[in-house]
């Protein structure tokens, strides 16, 4: 089972 | 007062088409140097960045830094009366941003249309995208990789995209059965658009929702070429570069549960 992860995770917030 | 005037207006139109399937509403960011806009899709899997650079524009004024929220499909309606080799200016006041003026000239300059789009307060966070190195950039002609897209769609939802020395695979595994379309790197003097340039720091190996590769590659009529940006446990990056700026997409990969 494969489940599509979140981009914002991969970012930073300012 | 904002003021950009675009002599290819039909590059915006290509421009909203390429990105109005996948973010609703977004704000875009207007500066001294240019137009920017930073989005991520509803479900927060994909981020669409694209900038238009100033010296695109004859002329560009920005006295100071503007916010223009925008609903991207009311955007897109406006833009649709535009003719494909129209000149596109857009306005906004100091005093009244909470409309942007767009019109549209003729090659010949004897119809001139004026609209008004209603703008709208977005609250939408930055996201701080670093540089990066990544393992392996594709430059390929944009109009194969929407191809590879849209066939490997039939077998499945996802596709693995693997990258070596001088190849790059794409291998989609379904119900049905399974596909697997492999380029090899190709240098065309003549052409050097239809060429496959691979540059591999190391073999990579990841996998991706097809259904938003096919949203991406709505930004094929925009470049003869796609750059595609991959690192182990990092999003793809995929790239339609203009002459007047770019559109960058990222995907997070598919991770195994």
């Amino acid at each position: 089972l494969y489940y599509q992860d979140a981009i914002d995770k991969y970012f930073e917030r300012p | 007062m904002f003021e950009a005037r675009l002599i290819q207006g039909g590059l915006l139109k290509k421009l909203l088409e390429s990105v109005k399937e996948l973010v609703t509403d977004a704000n875009f960011d207007c500066s001294e140097s240019g137009i920017a806009l930073q989005a991520m899709d509803n479900s927060h899997v994909a981020l669409v960045s694209l900038l238009l650079r100033s010296e695109g524009f004859d002329p560009y004024r920005c006295d100071r830094g503007f916010s223009l929220g925008v609903n991207l499909n009311s955007l897109n309606k406006i833009l649709k009366c535009a003719g494909n080799d129209d000149i596109i200016t857009l306005r906004a006041d100091d005093n009244s941003a909470d409309s942007l003026s767009l019109s549209f000239e003729n090659p010949n300059n004897d119809r001139i249309g004026e609209y008004e789009l209603k703008l709208m307060d977005i609250d939408q966070e930055h996201l701080s995208i670093p540089e990066t190195d990544y393992d392996a950039t594709i430059i390929m002609p944009s109009a194969e990789f929407q191809r590879i897209c849209r066939d490997l769609t039939v077998v499945s939802e996802s596709v693995t995209i693997d990258v070596s020395k001088d190849t790059i695979k794409f291998t989609a595994e379904g119900e049905l059965g399974s596909g697997n379309i492999k380029l090899k790197s190709t240098s065309s003097i003549d052409k050097p658009e239809e060429s496959v340039n691979i540059e591999l720091g190391q073999d990579v190996s990841l996998q991706f929702s097809l259904k938003y590769l096919m949203n991406f590659t709505k930004g094929t009529p925009l470049s003869e070429q796609v750059i595609l940006c991959l690192s182990e446990k990092m999003p793809l990056l995929v790239e339609y570069k203009m002459d007047i700026g770019y559109i960058r997409y990222y995907l997070a990969p598919k991770i195994g549960d």
